[in-house]
């Protein structure tokens, strides 16, 4: 089973980032 | 010819429709963004990350995903310098 570095994803920096972006100016 | 990833991406997705419909609303968003249309395009930004952000979530290990997620990065990273452009402008 390969698993490679950059399968690796940081779902909550991701959602987190998401969020902030939702966020009203 | 060159193919944008996104469009490679949505050659892989045919057999997943939500997929595809968020890779389509990604690429409406920078239509817009590329028009000059930020607050629409801003819009559009989030509804296409906040589904492709679940779909790679669902994603197994592989090239679709390994460009699903590059994909979502240079989205955000337009989509976040989008915003800081809104921000500073006056309106």
């Amino acid at each position: 089973n390969d698993h490679a570095p950059y399968e690796d994803i940081d779902f909550e920096d991701l959602s987190k980032r998401l969020e902030d972006l939702k966020k009203k100016t | 010819q060159t193919i944008s990833s996104r469009e490679l991406l949505k050659e892989m997705s045919q057999n997943k429709p939500r997929l595809f419909a968020a890779l389509e609303v990604a690429s409406a968003a920078v239509a817009k963004d590329e028009d000059g249309m930020t607050a629409d395009a801003l819009d559009l930004y989030q509804q296409s990350l906040g589904e492709l952000i679940l779909m790679l979530s669902a994603e197994l290990a592989g090239r679709r995903r390994e460009l699903l997620h590059a994909e979502i990065q240079a989205l955000m990273k337009r989509a976040e310098f989008l915003k800081e452009q809104m921000k500073t402008s006056d309106w």
